[in-house]
């Protein structure tokens, strides 16, 4: 992987010293390469690239044994700064009920990523409402219904309304009229060119006041992360971010552009299509997976 | 798209990055880069105009390359017409999320319109409500769909959309399945057992398996291409969501390794929103 091709680079140049301008060149570009392949897209890998430049330039990375694992030490480091700190949960509000947001594209995860989010604290004794906003999709309400009756967790009736607006606004404030101490927004697919369903998540923010905003974003996305997490950060205004479908072997390199563009944490990963398929966010391991 | 006159270093820089920045790779975009590269040396090209032109007859060039070679029979083109090929068979296959259900949609809609008898099979019977989803569908289309409860056996609901289909002579058969990652080796086999499944009710079938991918998706597509063709082999690409800001770049790696045509591609969540696959626009609309 990196590390052999580091080693074997860093290796070459030993003896002559340490690291300078010409010589670290080629292990950028090693670097360069491994970010490109998994997914990052190429302007935050050039800026993350001149950060590594400087902090190996300062290093002793020459002065090691194993200079290859020395430089990659860096670079791994490098993104766990940029990642994030593990976030250990959702916070819940001290004012109940928590209202829980989720968004994104079409297709990545949002519906069964509620079942999750509901799962987990229903499973720590919580009080949840599974809220089904998408009147779109063919038998998107069926299949969030669905999945609370599998988890025995309670779905928002909407009855015959069919605007998502009034649908969250009723149902956050039915969430606190009737006690409960989450509730989980499940709102339709969108692009984050279409402006008005991009208006319409805005309205629901201001109407259903949720104190999470989760951008629900697929693992293997590419170059365009950057343009779906800024645009949705830009107009929505995210409070977090959730990766899914982490169990395949996408290497993820899209996480990086979201954390770079929106600076927002990621507060949990989708490991498969199971409602326990749930874990925190570890920063180090996503960057092993990164690095290849 | 570079405000300059003559090739020059940062002239291809600027056009690696359009390139990367379009999910084209670091591989297949460095291949491209060097012949160009050779062409600069050799003379052959020396502005920026002859330059993009240069590039885009070489992407397009990949594009269209597998539609000579290795093409399944195409569907019958008027109701009942080819008797060798009846029903007309086509799997849709794809990992979770990418468009499969919607876009068999499509093409129920597409081919009903084109006045061929269609039949849906709701072969995916694990995930929540995807049977009620292809019904409304099929519904949407005018359409019967074939299905069993959630969670019966795949190539159980198969077995039954093939007799259904050959026993009510329809002209075309399209089976949906379930999202699945390719590394998911239970779940190849799974699918495998549906393709054993298909043959063994109509011989010659299934004529075309459609791999459904997700024009958001970066070098992921590639490994998603390999395993499925290696599982039960690819005919044939769609590309969807290509109406959001991703440029969908990957298929030219796909396409030049694994020489399958894009056959369609998904604009939009509507029934009608499935069309063509054009060459020229695709390569325009990456260099936009
Ligand atoms: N393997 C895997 N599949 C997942 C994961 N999360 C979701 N899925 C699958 O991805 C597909 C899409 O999930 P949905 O929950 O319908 O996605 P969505 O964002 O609600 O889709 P729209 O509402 O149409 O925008 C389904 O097949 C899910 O089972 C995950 O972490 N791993
Ligand atoms: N914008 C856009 N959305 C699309 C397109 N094709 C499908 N979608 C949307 O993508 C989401 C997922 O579509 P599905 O048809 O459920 O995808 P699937 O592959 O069958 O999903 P699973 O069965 O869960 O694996 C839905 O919200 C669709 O409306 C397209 O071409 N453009
Ligand atoms: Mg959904
Ligand atoms: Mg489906």
């Amino acid at each position: 992987g990196l590390t052999s091709k580091l080693d074997a680079i860093l290796k070459k140049i030993k003896g002559r010293g340490v690291l300078n301008e010409e010589t670290i060149s080629e292990s950028l570009r090693e670097v360069r390469l491994a970010l490109l392949e998994a997914d990052v897209n190429f302007k935050v890998v050039k800026d993350f690239i001149g950060n590594v430049k400087e902090r190996a330039l300062g290093s002793d990375v020459m002065e090691s044994l194993t200079p290859g694992q020395q430089f990659v030490k860096i670079v791994h480091s490098e993104l766990c700064r940029i990642m994030g700190e593990k976030q250990t949960s959702l916070h819940l509000s001290p004012n109940p009920p928590t209202i829980i947001m989720l968004v994104g594209l079409q297709g990545s995860g949002k519906t069964t990523t509620a079942g999750k989010v509901a799962n987990y604290f229903n499973k720590n004794n919580k009080k949840v409402l599974l809220v089904p906003a998408d009147t779109r999709r063919p038998a998107a309400v069926e299949q969030l219904t669905l999945l609370g009756k599998q988890l025995n967790i309670n779905t928002y009736n909407a009855g015959e309304e069919k605007d998502p607006v009034r649908i969250c606004k009723a149902a956050s404030d039915a969430a606190w009229k009737e006690g409960y101490d989450v509730a989980v927004l499940d709102t339709a697919g969108r692009l984050h060119i279409d402006s008005d369903l991009m208006n319409e998540l805005k309205e629901i923010r201001a109407k259903a006041a949720p104190h999470e905003v989760l951008l629900v974003a697929d693992a293997m996305t590419g170059q365009d992360a950057v343009n779906i997490a800024e645009q949705f950060n830009n107009e929505i205004g995210l409070t977090g971010v959730i990766l899914t479908k982490l169990d395949g072997d996408a290497r993820g390199g899209a996480v990086l552009s979201i954390k770079a563009v929106t600076g927002k944490p990621i507060k949990f990963v989708g490991t498969g299509e199971k409602l326990d398929a749930f874990e925190v966010f570890y920063p180090d391991r996503m960057a092993s997976r990164i690095l290849g | 798209i570079l405000g300059k006159k003559e090739i020059d270093k940062e002239t291809l820089e600027r056009l690696e990055e359009i390139m990367i920045g379009a999910d084209i790779g670091v591989k297949a975009t460095d291949n491209l880069i060097k012949r160009i590269e050779e062409k600069v040396q050799r003379k052959e090209l020396s502005d920026i105009s002859g330059l993009t032109g240069y590039l885009k007859d070489e992407i397009r060039a990949i594009l269209k390359s597998p539609q000579s070679s290795n093409n399944p029979p195409a569907p019958p083109s008027t109701k009942g017409e080819i008797e060798g090929s009846r029903p007309y068979v086509i799997v849709v296959i794809g990992v979770n999320g990418v468009g499969k259900t919607t876009t068999i949609g499509k093409l129920a809609h597409r081919y009903k319109g084109e006045g061929k008898d269609v039949l849906l099979c709701a072969g995916d019977t694990f995930r929540a409500a995807a049977i009620e989803q292809l019904q409304v569908w099929g519904s949407r289309a005018g359409v019967d769909v074939i299905g069993q409860k959630a969670g019966a056996d795949p190539s159980a609901v198969v077995f039954d959309a093939c007799t259904a289909a050959k026993q009510r002579g329809v002209d075309m058969l399209i089976i949906d399945t379930a999202g699945r990652l390719h590394t998911k080796v239970n779940l190849m086999e799974e699918l495998k057992k549906v393709k054993r499944v298909i043959g063994k009710v109509l011989p010659d079938a299934p004529h075309e398996t459609l791999l459904i991918l997700d024009a958001t998706t970066g070098q992921n597509a590639i490994s998603q291409m390999r395993l499925f063709n290696e599982g039960i082999g690819v005919t044939g690409l769609i590309i969807t969501k290509l109406d959001g800001t991703a440029k969908g770049g990957i298929v030219i790696g796909i396409v030049d390794e694994f020489k399958r045509p894009i056959k369609m591609i998904g604009v939009g969540e509507d029934v009608s929103d499935l069309i063509d696959f054009n060459a020229d626009d695709f390569v325009d609309s990456l260099f936009a």
